[in-house]
């Protein structure tokens, strides 16, 4: 949908129909490490897709762990969160934020801290398609 | 500021420095929505030695399309916000926006009643980053910053944008490293964000 004029079309016209695409990812807010937590498995899975967890995605579990914890970690630090490693209300807020769909982290490498490339310890090839 | 992976990172060869670009022709797009494309050119190639000029063969150096979920490269859009768009490394030259967003050509998208109203130039600002070998930047203010939420405006390419193309490929010779804005654009974006 092109939208030529923005400013000339009146609330309502065009109403909201669809829930955003990570919306559902609000109830995770306050997941803790140790936990289960029903549908956690799609977090992870948002991760690998933008390269925080080299592992398949038929793996992920519900389970908040170690990998989780981790990838929570280093996306907090690629956009200057506080680190916690847990869902926390600021790290929800931007993970639900619309995005570009290239990935944060390509073949085991964060490029995104400034002027710097930094290596994980990784040797799986994970979300390379080109990108 | 980043680039993808590579040593030496992937960038346009030398030999490429004039880049064509085209729409694909299914998506039937208006010159107002095409002007889009030529403003967010503009705001790279005013930093850069490096030209960006239309053509209406879809087999030019850069191609660009609105795609709806699975469109055949293993990167399926997601629907409304979400993903919004993606781009691939040089010289790939593939830009595929989300055709299910809703799109703000003109007019002044922080006041949209259209809650899931998303900037077009900024997303594609964004993504020609990408086309030239930027990678994501953790700066905010930055353009190459991933996210960027629904009814916001962001296209004036930041220190950190441009000393990270200038890397790749110089700095274009009537950059005055002042403003990374052509005036003209700047006058636009000062009388009330109308083109």
């Amino acid at each position: 949908i092109l939208l030529p004029n923005i400013s000339s079309i009146p609330p309502g016209f065009l109403p909201n129909v669809t829930a955003p695409a990570w919306d559902s990812f609000k109830k995770f807010l306050g997941c803790r490490p140790g936990e289960k937590f029903n549908g956690l498995a799609k977090i992870k899975q948002y991760f690998h897709y933008f390269g925080y967890i080299p592992n398949s995605p038929s793996n992920f579990t519900d389970d908040f762990d170690d990998v989780l914890e981790s990838a929570l970690r280093t996306y907090q630090q690629n956009f200057n969160l506080k680190v916690t490693g847990e869902l926390d209300q600021q790290t929800l807020n931007k993970i639900v934020q619309p995005r570009c769909g290239n990935a944060d982290i390509i073949n085991g490498t964060t490029t995104m801290n400034s002027g710097k490339w930094t290596a994980f310890n990784t040797t799986s090839p994970f979300h390379t398609v080109g990108h | 500021y980043s680039f993808f992976p590579g040593n030496p990172p992937p960038r346009w060869p030398d030999s490429k420095r004039d880049l064509t670009y085209s729409f694909w022709p299914g998506n039937g797009l208006t010159d107002q929505d095409k002007s889009v494309f030529t403003r967010a050119f503009a705001r790279w190639s005013t930093v850069i030695p490096m030209t960006f000029t239309e053509t209406d063969s879809f087999n030019s150096d850069i191609r660009i399309g609105f795609f709806s979920g699975d469109h055949g490269d293993g990167e399926p859009f997601d629907g409304v916000l979400g993903t919004l768009a993606h781009a691939f490394s040089p010289p790939s030259g593939l830009l595929h926006l989300d055709s299910e967003e809703e799109w703000v050509v003109s007019g002044d998208v922080s006041t949209s009643s259209i809650l899931s109203a998303v900037d077009l130039e900024s997303v594609v600002v964004h993504e020609i980053g990408h086309l030239l070998g930027l990678g994501h930047s953790s700066i905010e203010e930055a353009i190459m910053y991933p996210s960027i939420s629904s009814r916001t405006r962001k296209v004036e390419l930041a220190q950190d944008d441009i000393e990270g193309i200038q890397k790749l490929y110089g700095k274009n010779p009537n950059y005055n490293g002042s403003s990374p804005l052509t005036p003209a654009i700047q006058e636009r974006e000062t009388n009330g964000g109308q083109y």
